[in-house]
């Protein structure tokens, strides 16, 4: 994030950081215990999804903290027009994790925007921890940043020829100072408080780089996604817990216990 | 369908952790 500032503990108690091979590669959000909510790019088909891990009540990089959770990947769902009709559009995915989230002040879900959402004058906020500087510096500490929306139409207008914005899409950015999103932050999210509950409207897609501030950040439009959202959180069902050893011994011994009755009547 | 759990009238799908709620106040 460019132009933000360090983030307090338990101001974002949703956001994710996505490790891969043991980096922070990508952002994503909490959305309930056993789902996060991330982009499909960060997902690529090529990557090993067991060398993926999430780290939730994260605030420092370095250091895990006593609401630091760890988690391995269950299921990465990527949304079935991810690259189909724009090279970057339907830039979302669900990701299940394996054990259930606990949460705590440090661990929250955060709201998913209703497809009926109104954000005329609403106030917005990305977070992550992607590069704060077009050098490349990257931070150690949960970088915030306050941003304006920008409707489909400047955004557009400001694109010019370089790239169609879709409907999927949402645009946000200060074109006077540089305050916006840029590499690492991909997969977080964007979030509006609306009546002191806190929505999330976007999840940082893509740009044309970090560097040019009349080139808005372009985020995945979540209220476009919220029905496919609900539908696989609903309808997936949950994964499978490993049984204890003592569990599978004593299932064994109940079951050998069950056909021994079964046979005695018989001898 | 024994997999499917209800929503909570926040909208959350935790029964008992209502979403977008943080427990400090912005400045």
């Amino acid at each position: 994030i460019l132009g933000g500032a360090d983030a307090l503990e338990r101001r974002w108690p949703w956001q994710v950081s996505v490790h891969y091979g043991g980096f922070h590669v990508c952002g994503g959000s909490i959305i309930d215990e056993y789902w996060v909510l991330s982009a499909a790019h960060c997902f690529n088909r090529d990557k090993n999804m067991e060398a993926f891990d999430i780290y939730v009540g994260l605030v420092d990089l370095r250091f895990a903290g006593n609401h630091t959770q760890w988690f391995e990947v269950n299921k990465v769902i990527v949304h079935p027009t991810y690259e189909v009709y724009h090279p970057v559009g339907g830039d979302v995915a669900l990701v299940q994790l394996k054990s259930r989230i606990v949460f705590s002040d440090s661990v929250l879900p955060v709201c998913i925007a209703s497809p009926d959402v109104n954000l005329h004058n609403a106030t917005c906020w990305s977070t992550g921890w992607g590069l704060v500087s077009p050098q490349g510096h990257v931070p150690n500490k949960l970088q915030e940043v306050q941003i304006p929306l920008i409707s489909l139409p400047l955004c557009r207008l400001l694109y010019g020829h370089l790239s169609y914005i879709m409907p999927d899409m949402l645009c946000a950015g200060d074109i006077r100072d540089m305050r916006t999103v840029c590499e690492g932050d991909s997969g977080g999210p964007l979030v509006c408080e609306f009546n002191h509950t806190w929505l999330q409207v976007g999840i940082v897609s893509w740009g044309r780089g970090c560097v040019y501030p009349m080139y808005p950040a372009v985020y995945a439009r979540v209220s476009y996604f919220s029905k496919w959202i609900r539908y696989h959180m609903e309808h997936t069902p949950p994964p499978s817990q490993p049984l204890p050893a003592l569990a599978r011994v004593l299932g064994v011994s109940v079951s050998v216990l069950a056909a021994l009755l079964a046979v005695l009547p018989m001898l | 369908m024994a997999h499917r759990r209800p929503r909570s009238q926040s909208g959350a799908w935790s029964p008992d952790v209502a979403c977008g709620h943080r427990y400090i106040q912005g400045k």
